[in-house]
């Protein structure tokens, strides 16, 4: 019997999102993303050189795979060593392979 | 080509195995 239940209903609707349980605003997952810009590691672990070459060699829908050579082309801004490290590195981690030769490479999660 | 069948399956070991 009181006008309680005004400021009730508004009460009841507060209590759904309390300010307190959303620590992650401005948090962790915004740094995250700043960082994926500004510095060279990216979400899974790779460098930025090492994800580009990997898209590449992904994108690539030759049977026998893309060159060294090819990727040196494409990325033009990126030095052979720098790609060829990136190759080495993705080829332990499992994520591409040599095809017909050391210097033809293609993805294991393409197809 | 068999070698790069064989390269492929040894890849996606060292992948999965890095993958703990």
């Amino acid at each position: 019997s009181k006008p309680q239940t005004m400021s009730g209903a508004g009460g009841g609707m507060s209590s759904n999102l309390t300010p307190m349980s959303r620590p992650g605003m401005g948090g962790i997952d915004t740094m995250r993303g700043g960082y994926a810009g500004a510095n060279d590691m990216v979400n899974n672990g790779l460098s930025a050189s090492q994800n580009q070459v990997l898209s590449l060699i992904k994108s690539c829908p030759d049977p026998q795979g893309i060159s060294t050579q090819e990727l040196k082309q494409r990325l033009s801004g990126m030095s052979l060593n720098v790609i060829k490290q990136a190759v080495e590195f993705l080829s332990n981690e499992g994520h591409i392979f040599s095809t017909i030769d050391e210097d033809h490479y293609k993805s294991t999660d393409s197809d | 080509l068999d070698r790069i069948a064989r390269n492929k399956r040894a890849a996606l070991e060292r992948l999965t195995s890095a993958q703990t």
